[in-house]
């Protein structure tokens, strides 16, 4: 049983990465075989596992436009039951090269194809935008996991991403599911927090994930020390959260 | 006198809109002729200054790749001195309708040539990529202003930044400068964004602008009711710090 997750949403700094990151480190802890796929040239997902620049020799461009096998690129982490395949900024070239390929779109799902079943899960970290790169995502992808920041302009755009979600559906990969849409960086202080859940709910009902990620310094510091929350501070509401995160989507499993 | 400055940055959610929209109103307010470009398909500064889906009708996608004319296009808003072009989800086909097209990364400036001396300022809007939309908008700008979140992958990010703004200085535009660096979403109570003001000022000096905008929930509520801060709330800490910007990037006038 191997589930790919395309983690996703063209809205900017709503804790895609802190929520690849983050859930694919507790799936390992539960002993699931998981693999990050680093789709963002920013290279977040990479450096918040520890890899660094001098770390990312192949990448998802070398798999994707050179065709490079897969099991020669993804690199072991700290955890046991995680590996990663690395970016870097070599992917910004992808969206254009991409471009005159045919099948463009399938470019990725070609690549992952022959690790899928070595993994339980496969979690792609996408760039904030609709184009190509996070369309090989959404072709790729059996379901796509949406964070939400508790604020105004990141409810706006989502309808943009389940039209974007719906033509994929549509034209390019018909069991694409919805995994649910999660509520990141939540004050309980704010108005506008509660207001936007509220609004969460009523437009999403079952499909939000009971688990909401409270705003917490801890994540964000992370990141700067090369570590998941998992290892820098498992006391902390962030690593609280995403554990139940993690308890929700395995509870999926049956 | 005309300044063209695109609010540019890769790294989502950094205040590149909510910078855009402000500063331009408070220009606006100093009596500047002042035009916001959005030039971001998810058109957040189009709808942070009111214009909604239905306010759409001609916008920087038609501009760019029907070659309509600015002056046919940018829109009244309720402040006097201060006009729109708004964006919509179309522009994130430009991204690739533009590959093919002779100069790709000139026309944004071609489209604004024959309204650049109509106003004093023109501020872009940039989407959070590294691709054509952001190429243009760098490529049509006397200088470009880098909001940075005070937070770890934000300050990571820079580097690629600055390697693209040495690019298109070397290839598209010898003229660009660097407007300044703006310090966003500053939290006082919390080390990391003290970290990171340091480390910004090690690595910029003068070019990192003394005013620092400080996170501020008035921010991020204004964009829910279509208006900017300096109407939404102006004895906000918000207004007072995008004042300060202002009063900065108009000495910069001499
Ligand atoms: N729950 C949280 N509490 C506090 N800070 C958070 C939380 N989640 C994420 N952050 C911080 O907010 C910023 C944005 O998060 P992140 O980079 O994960 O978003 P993203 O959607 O991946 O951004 P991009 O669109 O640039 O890829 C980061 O600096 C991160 O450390
Ligand atoms: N100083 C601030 N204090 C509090 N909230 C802020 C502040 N600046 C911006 N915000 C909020 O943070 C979120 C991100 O800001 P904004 O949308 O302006 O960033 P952006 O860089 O334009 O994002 P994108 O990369 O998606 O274009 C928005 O919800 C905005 O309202
Ligand atoms: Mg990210
Ligand atoms: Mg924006």
């Amino acid at each position: 049983m191997s589930k790919i997750i395309a983690v996703a949403n063209q809205k900017g700094g709503v804790g895609k990465t802190t929520t690849a990151v983050n859930l694919a480190c507790f799936l390992a802890a539960a002993e699931r075989k998981t693999l990050v796929v680093d789709v963002d040239p920013q290279a977040n997902a990479s450096s918040g596992l520890g890899f660094g620049p001098e770390n990312r020799e192949k990448t998802t461009y070398e798999m994707m436009i050179d065709h490079v096998d897969p099991r020669d690129i993804y690199q072991d982490t700290e955890l046991d039951f995680l590996k990663l395949i690395p970016s870097d900024i070599r992917l910004v070239g992808a969206e254009i090269e991409l471009v005159p390929f045919e099948n463009r779109e399938k470019v990725l799902k070609k690549s992952l194809q022959p690790i899928r079943d070595d993994f339980d899960y496969i979690l792609m970290d996408c760039p904030p935008s609709l184009g190509l790169l996070t369309l090989n995502s959404l072709t790729a992808a059996d379901s796509v996991l949406v964070p939400i920041q508790c604020e105004y302009y990141a409810l706006e755009g989502i309808s943009q991403l389940l039209n974007t979600v719906r033509l994929v559906q549509k034209h390019l990969n018909h069991g694409l599911q919805i995994e649910g849409i999660l509520l990141t960086m939540f004050d309980s202080r704010l108005n506008l927090s509660k207001q936007v859940r509220d609004e969460a709910l009523k437009f999403f009902g079952e499909k939000l994930f009971k688990t909401t990620i409270r705003r917490n310094v801890k994540l964000s510091e992370a990141p700067s020390f090369g570590r998941p929350i998992i290892l820098y501070d498992i006391t902390s509401y962030g690593a609280e959260d995403y554990l139940s995160l993690t308890q929700e989507i395995i509870n999926h499993e049956q």
